[in-house]
């Protein structure tokens, strides 16, 4: 869906900035 | 929202499948005596979920309801305390699980429970192997543990 590709907002893409934000995230911090 | 805690468990035993424990996993009635997530939080804080912990969680427990409430009653209390000390994940007033339903099977609140064995699964010290192992899994399985997560993180906050 190209709607879902503007600003590189792809499925893959959102998965992938979740993910590593997770992996990034100080330890004993919120999730 | 049944539609949506259905995909939710359903993406979650995807998951759990992944870890490759040695007890059978092949639908929610193997996780209804809490011995197979007992072994996954073993995994996740061997220090947190210790031997003396996991002892107490009763192995052969066939179709006893009640040895399987008060295991899975073990788990829920150890998981939220390490959501709380550990994680501070601080969760809702709401969040108290049936664990009678959970023996029974129930889809929703079992879902609920695995959505806080995740949330230890990411933030623990061993999350690098979870976090990339969750992010080998099937595109549409990461949405809806994405979407876990986020909710727990939105209850959090508010």
């Amino acid at each position: 869906d190209p709607a879902n590709m503007k600003g590189g907002a792809t499925s893959e893409g959102v998965l992938a900035n979740f993910f590593n934000s997770l992996l990034n995230k100080k330890p004993g911090t919120p999730v | 929202e049944e539609d949506k805690r259905l995909k939710l468990c359903e993406s979650l035993m995807i998951w759990v499948k992944s870890f490759n424990v040695c007890l059978p996993c092949e639908s929610i009635g193997d996780l209804t005596n809490g011995v197979l997530i007992a072994e996954i939080l073993h995994g996740i804080d061997p220090a947190w979920f210790d031997s003396s912990w996991k002892a107490r969680i009763k192995m052969d427990v066939r179709d006893n309801k009640r040895l399987k409430v008060s295991n899975l009653k073990k788990v829920l209390e150890r998981t939220k305390d390490y959501c709380d000390e550990v994680l501070y994940l601080r969760l809702d007033d709401d969040a108290g699980l049936d664990t009678s339903c959970i023996a029974d099977g129930d889809t929703g609140e079992m879902g609920r429970l695995l959505q806080m064995v995740l949330a230890c699964a990411v933030n623990c010290d061993r999350k690098q192997g979870y976090i990339e192992a969750i992010m080998g899994l099937e595109e549409s399985v990461q949405h809806v543990l994405m979407a876990a997560l986020q909710e727990l993180l939105n209850k959090n906050e508010s």
